[in-house]
């Protein structure tokens, strides 16, 4: 993977070289396998990273929604690196990846984030194209089953939260949501990280709805803001999607939840505002840093609550 | 098409204090080209909350104007788009 670097922003070539790398150095503890292809035609890989063992639970962690928001990827990218790193020389990852599989999809939507880095740095929704409109893309976090296009998403084909014709009619997405029931039975956590803000949620977003484990899923996102402020003092605030940021329905968290995988969050990486989806690469590192200790502290929970 | 460069657009952050405060804020979505980065879109606007949003370089002005006319308390986060962009590649390895 030549260029390639985990504290900078790298294009989608070299995060793709990067991926049969890192799981060619692996084979031990990485495999990787093709889930479906973009509406360009670009393959969608996923990662699965832990000790090979029979029937193990798992979670699935994807990166890059949002074209945009390029520290997302960088994330996953990050995760692994940690992984491979530390297995065997740290006890709390090694018994993470001994007990569990995670599922990393470093980037979900590879069409856009090739144009942000091609043609326009700040766009946001896939790049499929219908009949009946000029206007390109769906958000794909507005494309998934869960209240689909009801609330805090546009049905106009031209709009930035556009819901798509259908639930999920982005080939990306329902790559994603096939191979999440595919695996049903195995994973019991889903991850989704997306930028800015400094947030946690879980569901629901769709609604006001609470859903049934409201206090465990609170309790934990509470702890895991806890433990990732221990590093750099970086405030998240945290709660279900609705309240804590706003209504939107269609979004893969809802989604997961309703599915079953009852621990389901989304992250909404930093920060605040000064720089927004143009976080400085030099905050790779500390932002990735304090995220993995957020991500350990809620794979260790799932861990003892499989 | 090139690439885009984002020379002199803007990004700002918007008080919305209250439901008529909303209404502007749609109707300026209306009239000009605003890219909302949060929230996600102009009918996800809240009361007491803030509101950042990506405004193109010849759009600035027009905006300005409408935020000052309608006493709308607001910060320009980015004064140029372009020059944090290419500030993002500050990799000490690159």
């Amino acid at each position: 993977a030549t260029g390639h670097s985990y504290t900078k922003y790298n294009k989608w070539e070299t995060i793709e070289a990067w991926i049969q790398e890192v799981a060619n150095n692996n084979p031990d503890l990485i495999s990787r396998r093709t889930i479906g292809t973009t509406f360009e035609g670009r393959n969608i890989h996923l990662l699965k990273v832990g000790k090979p063992k029979a029937s193990k639970p798992a979670i699935f962690i994807d990166c890059g929604f949002h074209a945009r928001e390029w520290i997302s990827p960088a994330f996953c990218q990050w995760f692994v690196k940690e992984a491979v790193r530390t297995y065997g020389q740290e006890s709390q990852m090694t018994k993470l990846l001994d007990e569990l599989d995670f599922y990393v999809l470093p980037v979900v939507n590879i069409d856009g984030y090739v144009y942000t880095w091609t043609r326009s740095r700040m766009w946001r929704k896939t790049r499929s194209t219908k009949a009946g409109s000029s206007c390109v893309g769906v958000d794909p976090n507005r494309n998934f089953n869960a209240g689909w296009c009801e609330v805090g998403a546009s049905r106009s084909p031209c709009s930035d939260t556009y819901c798509g014709p259908a639930a999920e009619s982005e080939k990306e997405t329902k790559a994603l949501a096939d191979f999440i029931r595919q695996n049903l039975s195995s994973i019991k956590a889903y991850l989704t990280i997306h930028s800015y803000s400094q947030m946690m949620l879980y569901p629901y977003s769709y609604a006001y709805k609470l859903p049934s484990n409201n206090e465990e899923l609170k309790a934990l996102v509470k702890g895991a803001a806890t433990e990732l402020a221990s590093l750099y003092g970086t405030k998240y605030t945290y709660g279900p999607g609705a309240t804590t940021i706003y209504l939107a329905a269609g979004g893969s968290d809802d989604w997961a939840y309703d599915q079953g995988i009852k621990y389901s969050f989304t992250f909404e990486l930093r920060d605040t505002g000064t720089y927004g989806f143009l976080l400085p690469e030099s905050q790779i590192r500390p932002t990735c840093e304090e995220t993995m200790l957020a991500v350990m502290y809620i794979a260790n929970y799932v861990r003892e609550h499989p | 098409p090139s690439q885009e460069d984002f020379d002199g657009n803007q990004v700002f952050r918007v008080s919305v204090p209250n439901e008529d405060h909303i209404n502007l804020i749609q109707e300026l979505a209306n009239s000009v080209q605003i890219d909302f980065w949060k929230p996600d879109s102009a009918t996800q606007v809240k009361p007491l909350t803030t509101v950042d949003f990506h405004v193109k370089a010849e759009d600035v002005a027009t905006v300005e104007k409408f935020l000052e006319q309608n006493e709308f308390h607001y910060e320009v986060l980015i004064g140029n788009v372009r020059n944090v962009l290419e500030a993002q590649f500050d990799s000490h390895t690159r």
